[in-house]
């Protein structure tokens, strides 16, 4: 573990709390894309599967729990909680994520480490984050409504897989032969998909005014 | 194939 792993992963934590608390105390997720929640629930229990195998360490662990409980909390808030659940603007969040979910999973089959279930739905798992994203920034662009909460909770998501690239940069020069090709490249793209958005929040932060995105 | 067992990031 390395100080810029620690900061990407809190920096992914506090993320998912400031997207829960937004839900929670404003009662409201208008503006939140329910299919990128969705997603992002897919990423984590095809990721997490080695839960039932594998004990890296109690970080690990625990991390993995609260990211599973966390995604699953917001989605039900989403779309059972009899407030909350009126405030999803439906009609506008219509992204069609299959076009992501088949095109990372045929990558996954011919682009992995090894041809084990777990591998390849693990391996699917890191396509599907890299692009979990864009019904969240395109549901952005069609409603306008960037309310600082749903900014932040952006910023921090794709800053934390930022922190992940110079994490790997850290390891591939501090670790002998320390290789993840598939995740570097997926973590690069996931990133540069941020790039737009970061111009505009940041922009928005430097004039100190409320962050619009262009018509 | 150290890859495969070394999936120690979240």
């Amino acid at each position: 573990m390395n100080i810029f792993r620690l900061a990407g992963d809190m920096t992914h934590l506090l993320s998912i709390i400031v997207l829960l608390l937004k839900i929670q105390a404003t009662k409201s997720c208008a503006g939140v894309s329910l299919k990128t929640q969705e997603l992002y629930a897919v990423v984590f229990v095809t990721r997490y599967l080695d839960l039932f195998y594998s004990f890296i360490s109690l970080y690990n662990t625990v991390m993995k729990i609260i990211f599973l409980l966390t995604a699953f909390t917001i989605i039900w808030y989403m779309r059972k909680h009899k407030v909350v659940c009126q405030t999803y603007d439906k009609e506008q969040d219509t992204f069609r994520v299959l076009f992501l979910i088949v095109p990372c999973f045929v990558l996954a089959l011919l682009v992995n480490h090894e041809m084990s279930v777990t591998e390849v739905l693990w391996t699917f798992s890191i396509y599907l984050e890299a692009v979990a994203i864009l019904p969240q920034l395109v549901l952005l662009q069609r409603t306008k409504n960037v309310d600082n909460l749903t900014g932040n909770y952006i910023f921090m998501l794709g800053s934390y897989r930022a922190l992940y690239l110079v994490n790997w940069v850290y390891r591939y020069f501090t670790e002998l032969g320390y290789r993840q090709w598939i995740v570097w490249v997926s973590g690069t793209v996931q990133t540069c998909v941020y790039l737009d958005f970061f111009y505009y929040y940041v922009q928005a932060w430097r004039n100190n005014e409320r962050m619009k995105l262009p018509g | 194939k150290e890859e495969v067992e070394k999936h120690d990031e979240l």
